[in-house]
């Protein structure tokens, strides 16, 4: 999956990609402060291409408030509500807003849902169908978050670690490999990376399509960007 | 060439504004049609100037988006139900005043019609989507465009891309409105396997309707018609949890048919009316089969059959058939009931009397032109006794001839006797009208048509049972099937045919399904499941009309969430454009206009809206969505 991390000081974008193997299960924002958690699980490809480097991708996100008992799962089939405790199941193809305790998740039929945390963030999660024909591909998930103000200063996770201010210079920009997409130089958390420019999509308003972004891309699993290594984020439960 | 220079030099604007492109998109996958209509139109002036995008769309079709972009501020359709919709403009629908963009235009087409004040030197775009079934109807099925662009267009454009997946076994389009070479020269049209596609892109000089002209030729009906292969008898399509199921078998044998006709001879057929009355009879009988069985029937004061039983239709009983129409006089009042009720108790004899004809199709055909007025007239009677009457053995074809009839009353008593109405409009070619009608129940192929599906498996269907299927027609159902139950799902039809049982069983080909959609993908899905919703809401919405206020209630708020869930403009959902408004202030919407609408000329002149400066923010179907940010941070696919 392909991170994008908007820097409003900067009127700029970082991306990076995570690649992991199926099955792992990454920390994406942990607030220590109150417990709120999400976590992503990836999937893959459903038939490999010999040779080919295979894309992952989020085939469940857990979304947890441990103050409120509020657990969330959801898969491009399901959207569990309380998982662990039998709770109500609901389908993409509803319509439907649930409440619990200062939880509001806005599920908009086969497009995204939207889950507002009082006194906590507010995030979304945007399902992606493949055709239903395909050998290869499978449905997943993409995961937005839209406001995240109110959230510790100790969150962290893949995401979570860039809710608060980030510096970073550009300097050196000059022809990298490609021709299209120039190479520069990046000073970060003390750190120079070599860092090349380029576009991902959000798909946060269209689902279907998706908007360009423009961002400068952190190579090697966002080595040098994120705190740590990007294995310190692998996490053993959804929840 | 030199004199096609000489044409591009025409100056293609008028009063400076001139029209960059219109280009009408039509998809259609599996008889769902799904037309995007755009055109760019640019003030090339110093000054604001109205512009008008102006367009005509089937009665049929349901619109499903509308949105103009200025100076880079969308505007964007926002639907809902009719009842808030009024709520909000209230005022001015109290004094009678509306925005509306959609009028009743002729009988097939409904006009649409936007008018704006366009900045100098700005450009404004437009964009309508609108989206319909097609009926097969006479061996064919028809995508009908009006093109009427009123100058001449840099950009011009009609596509027609057909995804059939039985395959397509004919494809034709003709425009009407151009002369022979040029639209040979200009309408290019293939179809091959699965896929059709036509393209109309005359150029500004093909559009000139003379080498020195600014005026564009481009004025009439575009139609593009096709039909399928049906060299497989079953034609089931299985795509995200929906199915369509289209039932039209070729090669059966026509079924000897019982008619009787029943005519109203009131006062006021009289004229024009009467006179087409009996050239369409005249022909109809003419082309009577030798083993099919009728009668005539007349209503005015009093009723009166010409023979009061069937009778074959040999040569000299339709000689004498069509002395007795030519022979006809009028009479005072309409005795409806009377007439209807005599009309049945011939074809009702047929169980006693003529059992030899009991296998035979048997079929009334009503025409009247005005309301009861002699014997029962009360409404509620009449429907009540004519459905007692006819009790499900045969259907009823209401036809209603002119203005002065109570249609909704003939649709209700035709609705609940397995048949429809429809209207003739007072016209020349009315004669050409009733015929055109009789020859689509003309050649009845099956009768008693059961399309049944694993009980278990289906939420929720469309009409499954048909009282007749007539030769160059489709029966097509739909419905959602149960999660998990896609792959085992299947189709029973059962019917009675001519001297023979007709059963056939359609299983879904899984492998055939992933391949159509590999080959169409998303838009199969998508087709399926909004040929449903499509169905589903025409069937409830006629549903409404014959039951009571209870059952009408439920059958509207069902109605209504699928026309909000799919975004559909319907009777009972009303879209409106924010952003802009007129000198009122009102906002321009868009709604169903009903079958009754006054005639154009009766209604006011257009509105003019005039864009906000700023763009309005985003709102959705779903009151529950909420704004997003501009900028986001998250995970997403690589």
């Amino acid at each position: 999956p392909h991170f994008i991390i908007h820097v409003p000081q900067k009127e700029d974008t970082l991306c990076f990609n995570i690649n992991e193997e199926p099955g792992v299960i990454l920390s994406l924002v942990q607030d220590p402060n109150t417990g709120f958690s999400v976590n992503g699980q990836l999937i893959g490809n459903k038939a490999r291409s010999p040779g080919q480097h295979d894309g992952t991708y989020f085939g469940r996100l857990g979304i947890a408030n441990p103050a409120t008992d509020f657990q969330l799962e959801v898969t491009p089939q399901n959207i569990t509500l309380n998982p662990g405790f039998g709770g109500p199941v609901f389908s993409w193809r509803d319509q439907a807003v649930l409440r619990q305790d200062g939880v509001v998740v806005t599920i908009n039929k086969k497009r995204n849902l939207v889950v507002s945390v009082d006194d906590g963030g507010t995030f979304e999660v945007v399902l992606h169908r493949v055709w239903k024909g395909s050998s290869v591909h499978q449905d997943f998930l993409g995961f937005y978050v839209l406001d995240s103000h109110r959230m510790s200063a100790r969150t962290h996770g893949l995401l979570g670690q860039f809710f608060h201010p980030i510096g970073f210079e550009v300097s050196d920009i000059h022809p990298g490999s490609d021709p299209t997409k120039p190479d520069a130089t990046m000073v970060v958390r003390n750190r120079r990376l070599t860092v090349t420019r380029g576009l991902q999509k959000d798909y946060s308003k269209d689902p279907w399509h998706g908007a360009e972004v423009s961002c400068w891309f952190i190579h090697n699993n966002g080595a040098g960007l994120i705190d740590g290594a990007y294995t310190d984020y692998i996490v053993p439960d959804i929840f | 060439s030199k004199s096609s220079e000489k044409r591009q030099a025409v100056d293609t604007a008028v009063d400076g504004v001139f029209i960059r492109s219109l280009k009408v998109n039509c998809k259609v996958t599996s008889r769902f049609a799904h037309y995007v209509v755009t055109s760019q139109v640019v003030n090339t002036a110093n000054e604001a100037r109205e512009v008008a995008f102006d367009l005509e769309i089937p009665k049929t079709a349901f619109i499903s988006d509308f949105a103009v972009t200025a100076d880079g501020n969308a505007f964007i359709g926002d639907i809902k139900d009719k009842v808030t919709a009024w709520k909000q403009y209230r005022k001015a629908a109290i004094s009678g005043e509306n925005a509306g963009l959609v009028r009743a235009s002729g009988r097939t087409m409904e006009q649409f019609t936007i008018h704006l004040t366009v900045n100098p030197q700005s450009k404004v775009t437009f964009q309508l989507t609108y989206e319909e079934v097609l009926k097969r109807n006479h061996m064919q099925y028809e995508i009908v465009i009006k093109v009427k662009p009123k100058q001449l267009v840099h950009h011009f454009e009609i596509d027609v891309d057909i995804f059939e997946p039985q395959g397509i076994s004919k494809l034709d389009a003709q425009a009407s409105f151009l002369p022979k070479e040029l639209a040979a020269q200009t309408i290019k049209k293939s179809f091959s396997g699965k896929k059709g596609h036509v393209l109309f892109r005359p150029t500004v000089s093909q559009q000139q309707s003379c080498p020195t002209c600014s005026t564009s030729l481009l004025n009439g009906h575009f139609k593009v018609t096709y039909d399928v292969s049906r060299d497989k008898i079953c034609d089931l399509l299985v795509a995200n949890n929906h199915f369509a199921h289209f039932f039209a078998p070729q090669n059966l044998t026509n079924m000897n048919k019982n008619v009787v006709f029943v005519i109203d001879i009131s006062g006021s057929m009289r004229g024009q009316k009467v006179k087409q009355t009996k050239e369409a009879l005249l022909k109809i009988l003419g082309d009577m089969q030798p083993g099919d069985y009728f009668d005539l029937v007349l209503f005015g004061t009093r009723v009166q059959s010409w023979k009061g039983s069937l009778v074959q239709a040999s040569e000299a009983n339709l000689q004498a058939a069509q002395d007795f129409v030519r022979g006809f006089s009028l009479d005072e009042a309409t005795n409806l009931n009377g007439g209807l009720l005599r009309g049945i108790e011939i074809l009702n004899q047929v169980q006693e009397s003529l059992p030899e004809l009991s296998n035979h199709a048997s079929i009334l055909i009503m025409l009247t032109d005005g309301d009861p007025t002699e014997g029962v007239t009360d409404r509620s009677q009449i429907l009540k006794n004519v459905r007692n009457a006819i009790r499900g053995r045969f259907p009823l074809y209401n036809l209603g001839f002119g203005h002065n009839v109570d249609f909704n009353f003939l649709e209700v008593m035709s609705m609940e006797n397995n048949g429809r109405a429809q209207r003739i409009y007072e016209d020349h070619d009315a004669t050409q009208q009733l015929q055109g009608f009789y020859s689509q129940v003309a050649k009845p192929l099956l009768v008693d048509v059961d399309l049944q599906y694993p009980q278990d498996a289906v939420l929720a269907l469309t009409q499954n049972h048909h009282k007749q299927y007539y030769e160059g027609s489709e029966i097509v159902v739909a419905g959602r099937i149960a999660d998990n139950k896609q792959s085992s799902f299947k189709a029973d039809v059962q019917a009675h045919g001519e001297g023979q049982e007709f059963s056939i069983t359609c299983l879904v080909d899984e492998e055939e399904m992933k391949k159509l959609l590999r080959e169409r993908g998303h838009m199969l899905e998508n087709h399926v499941e909004r040929l449903w919703a499509y169905l589903t809401i025409q069937e409830l919405l006629a549903k409404r009309m014959k039951v009571d206020r209870e059952e009408r209630a439920n059958l509207s708020s069902q109605a209504l969430q699928m026309s909000l869930d799919y975004g559909f403009v319907t009777p009972l959902t009303s879209m409106s454009i924010r952003g802009m408004a007129d000198q009122d202030g009102l906002k321009p919407t868009i709604d169903k206009p009903s079958e009754d609408s006054p005639p154009l000329e009766m209604l006011g002149p257009r509105r003019t809206f005039v864009l906000s400066a700023l763009q309005p923010s985003p709102t959705h179907s779903s009151s529950n969505t909420q704004r997003l940010p501009d900028r986001v941070t998250g995970v997403d696919t690589d």
